[in-house]
Protein backbone atom coordinates (compact mmCIF):
# COMPACT_ATOMS: atom_id res chain seq x y z
CA UNK A 1 0.00 0.00 0.00
CA UNK A 2 1.27 3.24 -0.63
CA UNK A 3 1.17 6.34 1.08
CA UNK A 4 0.98 8.47 -1.58
CA UNK A 5 -3.08 9.79 -2.00
CA UNK A 6 -4.73 12.84 -2.57
CA UNK A 7 -8.13 14.73 -3.71
CA UNK A 8 -8.99 17.61 -5.48
CA UNK A 9 -12.34 18.84 -5.76
CA UNK A 10 -14.30 22.09 -7.91
CA UNK A 11 -17.06 23.91 -7.45
CA UNK A 12 -17.94 24.92 -10.86
CA UNK A 13 -16.10 27.78 -12.61
CA UNK A 14 -17.43 31.22 -14.82
CA UNK A 15 -16.54 34.63 -14.12
CA UNK A 16 -16.09 35.37 -10.89
CA UNK A 17 -14.60 38.48 -9.41
CA UNK A 18 -13.33 39.54 -6.17
CA UNK A 19 -14.63 42.95 -6.19
CA UNK A 20 -17.63 41.34 -6.79
CA UNK A 21 -17.62 38.75 -3.67
CA UNK A 22 -17.82 39.79 -0.06
CA UNK A 23 -15.46 38.25 2.28
CA UNK A 24 -18.50 36.16 4.26
CA UNK A 25 -19.14 34.57 0.77
CA UNK A 26 -15.13 33.89 0.07
CA UNK A 27 -15.56 32.56 3.75
CA UNK A 28 -18.74 30.72 3.43
CA UNK A 29 -17.44 29.11 -0.12
CA UNK A 30 -13.70 28.50 1.40
CA UNK A 31 -15.49 26.55 4.42
CA UNK A 32 -17.85 24.53 2.35
CA UNK A 33 -15.22 23.44 0.10
CA UNK A 34 -12.94 22.71 2.84
CA UNK A 35 -15.20 20.38 4.13
CA UNK A 36 -16.11 18.29 1.08
CA UNK A 37 -12.22 18.03 0.54
CA UNK A 38 -11.82 16.71 4.12
CA UNK A 39 -14.75 14.80 4.48
CA UNK A 40 -13.14 12.43 1.38
CA UNK A 41 -9.79 13.19 2.75
CA UNK A 42 -10.30 11.39 5.73
CA UNK A 43 -11.45 8.35 3.82
CA UNK A 44 -8.50 8.16 2.11
CA UNK A 45 -6.38 8.71 4.60
CA UNK A 46 -7.81 5.70 6.57
CA UNK A 47 -7.24 3.47 3.59
CA UNK A 48 -10.31 4.11 2.37
CA UNK A 49 -11.00 3.82 -1.52
CA UNK A 50 -10.79 6.57 -4.38
CA UNK A 51 -14.25 5.52 -5.32
CA UNK A 52 -15.81 6.25 -1.36
CA UNK A 53 -14.18 9.74 -1.32
CA UNK A 54 -15.03 11.03 -3.90
CA UNK A 55 -18.53 10.23 -3.98
CA UNK A 56 -18.41 11.96 -0.27
CA UNK A 57 -17.05 14.82 -1.37
CA UNK A 58 -19.64 15.63 -4.09
CA UNK A 59 -22.36 14.59 -1.30
CA UNK A 60 -21.26 17.55 0.84
CA UNK A 61 -21.14 19.83 -1.62
CA UNK A 62 -24.85 18.59 -3.55
CA UNK A 63 -26.14 19.37 -0.16
CA UNK A 64 -25.31 22.87 0.04
CA UNK A 65 -27.34 25.68 -1.94
CA UNK A 66 -23.80 27.50 -2.87
CA UNK A 67 -23.22 25.37 -5.25
CA UNK A 68 -25.20 24.39 -8.45
CA UNK A 69 -25.50 20.79 -8.12
CA UNK A 70 -28.42 19.24 -5.32
CA UNK A 71 -29.83 21.46 -3.29
CA UNK A 72 -28.38 24.49 -4.75
CA UNK A 73 -29.46 23.35 -8.14
CA UNK A 74 -30.90 26.04 -10.55
CA UNK A 75 -34.06 26.15 -12.50
CA UNK A 76 -34.80 25.18 -15.99
CA UNK A 77 -37.05 27.41 -18.54
CA UNK A 78 -40.55 25.64 -16.89
CA UNK A 79 -38.77 26.62 -13.18
CA UNK A 80 -38.18 22.80 -12.54
CA UNK A 81 -34.85 21.56 -11.29
CA UNK A 82 -32.90 18.92 -13.31
CA UNK A 83 -30.03 16.99 -11.95
CA UNK A 84 -27.23 14.94 -13.61
CA UNK A 85 -24.20 13.31 -12.10
CA UNK A 86 -21.56 10.48 -12.88
CA UNK A 87 -19.43 8.33 -11.43
CA UNK A 88 -16.60 6.45 -12.45
CA UNK A 89 -13.55 4.03 -11.17
CA UNK A 90 -10.50 4.39 -12.22
CA UNK A 91 -9.55 0.75 -11.36
CA UNK A 92 -12.24 -1.09 -13.07
CA UNK A 93 -13.46 1.24 -15.90
CA UNK A 94 -16.88 0.90 -14.54
CA UNK A 95 -19.08 4.54 -14.79
CA UNK A 96 -22.65 4.76 -13.77
CA UNK A 97 -24.84 8.24 -14.92
CA UNK A 98 -27.93 9.18 -14.46
CA UNK A 99 -29.96 12.61 -16.31
CA UNK A 100 -32.94 14.65 -15.85
CA UNK A 101 -33.75 13.62 -12.13
CA UNK A 102 -35.95 15.96 -9.92
CA UNK A 103 -37.10 14.01 -6.80
CA UNK A 104 -33.54 12.08 -6.06
CA UNK A 105 -31.59 13.91 -3.23
CA UNK A 106 -27.97 12.96 -4.28
CA UNK A 107 -27.75 12.25 -7.78
CA UNK A 108 -23.87 11.22 -7.14
CA UNK A 109 -25.57 8.13 -5.16
CA UNK A 110 -27.93 6.99 -7.54
CA UNK A 111 -25.07 7.41 -10.14
CA UNK A 112 -23.05 5.05 -8.31
CA UNK A 113 -25.77 2.57 -7.37
CA UNK A 114 -26.21 2.83 -11.37
CA UNK A 115 -22.36 1.87 -11.58
CA UNK A 116 -22.40 -0.80 -9.00
CA UNK A 117 -26.10 -2.75 -9.58
CA UNK A 118 -27.40 -2.42 -13.05
CA UNK A 119 -25.59 -3.54 -16.76
CA UNK A 120 -26.43 -0.16 -17.50
CA UNK A 121 -24.42 3.34 -17.77
CA UNK A 122 -26.90 5.53 -17.50
CA UNK A 123 -30.44 5.91 -16.52
CA UNK A 124 -32.50 9.05 -17.33
CA UNK A 125 -35.79 10.79 -16.06
CA UNK A 126 -38.51 8.72 -14.21
CA UNK A 127 -37.29 5.53 -15.01
CA UNK A 128 -33.57 6.64 -13.20
CA UNK A 129 -35.80 7.83 -10.22
CA UNK A 130 -38.21 4.22 -9.99
CA UNK A 131 -34.76 2.50 -10.27
CA UNK A 132 -33.19 4.76 -7.45
CA UNK A 133 -36.92 3.47 -5.03
CA UNK A 134 -35.78 0.16 -5.72
CA UNK A 135 -32.67 0.65 -4.12
CA UNK A 136 -33.63 2.98 -1.56
CA UNK A 137 -32.34 6.08 -2.74
CA UNK A 138 -33.67 9.24 -0.77
CA UNK A 139 -35.77 11.12 -2.45
CA UNK A 140 -37.30 14.87 -1.75
CA UNK A 141 -39.81 16.79 -2.86
CA UNK A 142 -39.28 19.43 -5.34
CA UNK A 143 -39.67 22.09 -2.63
CA UNK A 144 -36.83 20.73 -1.10
CA UNK A 145 -34.55 22.20 -4.04
CA UNK A 146 -36.56 26.06 -3.54
CA UNK A 147 -34.28 28.32 -3.70
CA UNK A 148 -35.45 32.27 -4.25
CA UNK A 149 -32.33 33.47 -5.33
CA UNK A 150 -32.06 30.59 -8.35
CA UNK A 151 -35.47 31.74 -8.89
CA UNK A 152 -34.51 35.12 -9.19
CA UNK A 153 -31.56 34.61 -11.52
CA UNK A 154 -34.58 32.87 -13.90
CA UNK A 155 -37.26 35.26 -13.86
CA UNK A 156 -34.10 37.58 -14.68
CA UNK A 157 -33.49 36.01 -18.12
CA UNK A 158 -37.03 33.52 -18.62
CA UNK A 159 -38.33 35.12 -21.63
CA UNK A 160 -34.97 35.54 -24.06
CA UNK A 161 -32.77 33.07 -25.23
CA UNK A 162 -29.94 33.61 -22.75
CA UNK A 163 -28.91 30.22 -20.82
CA UNK A 164 -26.87 30.86 -17.35
CA UNK A 165 -24.26 28.35 -16.17
CA UNK A 166 -22.67 27.89 -12.62
CA UNK A 167 -20.89 31.37 -11.55
CA UNK A 168 -20.71 34.95 -13.03
CA UNK A 169 -19.72 38.63 -11.99
CA UNK A 170 -23.19 39.73 -13.76
CA UNK A 171 -25.29 37.98 -10.44
CA UNK A 172 -25.20 41.27 -8.40
CA UNK A 173 -26.50 39.38 -5.26
CA UNK A 174 -24.39 36.53 -5.10
CA UNK A 175 -22.03 36.48 -8.19
CA UNK A 176 -22.70 32.88 -9.31
CA UNK A 177 -23.95 32.57 -12.58
CA UNK A 178 -22.32 32.77 -15.99
CA UNK A 179 -24.21 33.94 -19.32
CA UNK A 180 -23.24 32.47 -22.47
CA UNK A 181 -24.83 35.02 -24.70
CA UNK A 182 -26.30 33.61 -28.46
CA UNK A 183 -25.84 30.49 -27.05
CA UNK A 184 -28.01 27.46 -28.62
CA UNK A 185 -29.37 24.87 -26.61
CA UNK A 186 -27.23 22.17 -27.64
CA UNK B 1 -21.28 21.66 -10.86
CA UNK B 2 -19.28 20.12 -8.65
CA UNK B 3 -16.84 17.21 -9.06
CA UNK B 4 -14.37 15.28 -7.59
CA UNK B 5 -11.00 13.11 -8.37
CA UNK B 6 -9.22 11.18 -5.74
CA UNK B 7 -6.83 8.54 -5.66
CA UNK B 8 -5.98 6.37 -3.11
CA UNK B 9 -3.37 4.27 -1.27
CA UNK B 10 -4.08 1.61 -3.30
CA UNK B 11 -2.76 3.53 -6.65
CA UNK B 12 -6.91 3.75 -8.06
CA UNK B 13 -8.31 6.43 -9.11
CA UNK B 14 -11.63 8.08 -9.07
CA UNK B 15 -13.75 10.79 -10.67
CA UNK B 16 -17.45 12.26 -9.72
CA UNK B 17 -19.46 15.10 -10.94
CA UNK B 18 -22.58 16.84 -10.53
CA UNK B 19 -24.64 19.53 -11.46
CA UNK B 20 -28.05 21.19 -11.50
CA UNK B 21 -27.93 22.06 -15.26
CA UNK B 22 -28.38 25.36 -16.51
CA UNK B 23 -30.63 28.09 -15.62
CA UNK B 24 -33.09 28.09 -18.82
CA UNK B 25 -32.51 25.13 -20.24
CA UNK B 26 -35.24 23.91 -22.40
CA UNK B 27 -36.49 20.51 -23.99
CA UNK B 28 -34.36 18.03 -21.53
CA UNK B 29 -31.36 19.86 -22.42
CA UNK B 30 -28.21 18.14 -20.70
CA UNK B 31 -24.58 18.88 -20.63
CA UNK B 32 -21.18 16.39 -20.11
CA UNK B 33 -21.52 16.44 -16.40
CA UNK B 34 -23.79 13.15 -16.70
CA UNK B 35 -21.70 11.82 -19.69
CA UNK B 36 -18.93 9.81 -19.17
CA UNK B 37 -15.59 10.49 -21.40
CA UNK B 38 -17.07 14.64 -21.90
CA UNK B 39 -17.28 15.26 -17.84
CA UNK B 40 -15.92 12.74 -16.37
CA UNK B 41 -13.17 9.90 -16.46
CA UNK B 42 -10.87 7.64 -14.87
CA UNK B 43 -8.23 5.32 -15.74
CA UNK B 44 -5.90 3.71 -13.22
CA UNK B 45 -3.43 3.76 -16.17
CA UNK B 46 -3.47 7.52 -16.68
CA UNK B 47 -5.57 9.88 -14.83
CA UNK B 48 -9.06 11.37 -13.35
CA UNK B 49 -11.01 14.09 -14.37
CA UNK B 50 -14.14 16.19 -13.64
CA UNK B 51 -15.23 18.86 -15.68
CA UNK B 52 -17.26 21.84 -15.49
CA UNK B 53 -17.92 24.48 -17.57
CA UNK B 54 -20.25 25.09 -20.88
CA UNK B 55 -21.18 21.47 -21.63
CA UNK B 56 -21.96 21.60 -25.12
CA UNK B 57 -18.56 22.01 -25.94
CA UNK B 58 -17.16 19.83 -23.65
CA UNK B 59 -19.51 17.19 -25.45
CA UNK B 60 -18.39 17.52 -28.59
CA UNK B 61 -14.60 17.63 -27.55
CA UNK B 62 -15.13 14.67 -25.34
CA UNK B 63 -12.79 16.67 -22.85
CA UNK B 64 -12.28 14.64 -19.90
CA UNK B 65 -11.06 11.36 -22.19
CA UNK B 66 -9.25 13.81 -24.08
CA UNK B 67 -6.68 14.35 -21.31
CA UNK B 68 -6.22 10.92 -20.61
CA UNK B 69 -5.75 9.86 -24.41
CA UNK B 70 -2.88 12.71 -24.39
CA UNK B 71 -1.25 11.03 -21.47
CA UNK B 72 -1.66 7.18 -23.31
CA UNK B 73 -1.00 7.96 -26.79
CA UNK B 74 1.13 11.20 -26.89
CA UNK B 75 2.94 10.75 -23.61
CA UNK B 76 1.99 13.99 -22.61
CA UNK B 77 2.39 14.79 -18.67
CA UNK B 78 -1.04 15.17 -16.85
CA UNK B 79 -0.28 18.93 -16.26
CA UNK B 80 0.59 19.66 -19.99
CA UNK B 81 -2.45 17.48 -21.10
CA UNK B 82 -4.91 19.23 -19.40
CA UNK B 83 -3.55 22.79 -20.07
CA UNK B 84 -3.76 21.93 -23.83
CA UNK B 85 -7.26 20.93 -23.40
CA UNK B 86 -9.02 23.32 -21.76
CA UNK B 87 -6.77 26.82 -22.44
CA UNK B 88 -5.26 25.92 -26.07
CA UNK B 89 -8.50 23.48 -27.97
CA UNK B 90 -11.47 24.81 -25.85
CA UNK B 91 -10.59 28.43 -26.20
CA UNK B 92 -9.72 28.16 -30.28
CA UNK B 93 -13.62 26.87 -30.04
CA UNK B 94 -15.08 29.53 -27.89
CA UNK B 95 -15.27 26.75 -25.07
CA UNK B 96 -15.75 28.29 -21.59
CA UNK B 97 -15.02 26.10 -18.37
CA UNK B 98 -12.22 24.37 -16.78
CA UNK B 99 -11.08 20.71 -15.03
CA UNK B 100 -9.81 19.43 -11.75
CA UNK B 101 -7.15 15.92 -12.78
CA UNK B 102 -5.14 13.75 -10.97
CA UNK B 103 -2.97 11.18 -12.07
CA UNK B 104 -1.77 8.11 -11.11
CA UNK B 105 1.15 9.82 -9.42
CA UNK B 106 -0.70 12.61 -7.76
CA UNK B 107 0.20 15.06 -9.71
CA UNK B 108 -2.81 17.63 -10.12
CA UNK B 109 -3.69 19.68 -12.62
CA UNK B 110 -6.79 22.47 -12.33
CA UNK B 111 -6.64 24.97 -15.48
CA UNK B 112 -9.65 26.71 -16.33
CA UNK B 113 -9.96 29.75 -18.98
CA UNK B 114 -13.01 31.44 -17.03
CA UNK B 115 -12.47 34.32 -15.08
CA UNK B 116 -12.25 32.01 -11.88
CA UNK B 117 -13.22 28.40 -10.97
CA UNK B 118 -13.71 27.20 -7.03
CA UNK B 119 -11.02 24.82 -6.92
CA UNK B 120 -9.33 23.21 -3.93
CA UNK B 121 -7.15 20.23 -2.87
CA UNK B 122 -5.24 18.17 -0.31
CA UNK B 123 -2.36 16.04 -0.52
CA UNK B 124 -1.05 13.16 1.57
CA UNK B 125 1.56 15.34 3.38
CA UNK B 126 -1.50 17.40 4.17
CA UNK B 127 -0.71 20.39 1.69
CA UNK B 128 -4.07 21.62 1.07
CA UNK B 129 -5.05 24.96 -0.89
CA UNK B 130 -8.48 26.81 -2.49
CA UNK B 131 -8.71 28.86 -4.46
CA UNK B 132 -11.19 30.89 -6.78
CA UNK B 133 -9.68 33.56 -8.27
CA UNK B 134 -7.10 33.49 -11.52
Amino acid sequence: MSENFAIVIHGGAGTILKKNMTDEQEKAYQEKLQEALDSGYAILKNGGSAIDAVEKAIVVMEDSPLFNAGKGAVYTNVATNELDASIMDGKTLNAGAVSGVRNVKNPIKLARVVMEKSEHVMLSGKGAEDFAKQYKIEMVDSAYFYNEHRLKQLNKIKDSEKIQLDHSDNDDEQGDITEFKDSKFG
Amino acid sequence: TVGAVALDKHGNLAAATSTGGMTNKKFGRIGDSPIIGAGTYANNATCAVSCTGHGEFFIRNVVAYDVAALMEYKNLSLVDAANYVVNEKLVKLGGDGGLIAIDKDGNIAMPFNTKGMYRAYKKANGESKFLIFK
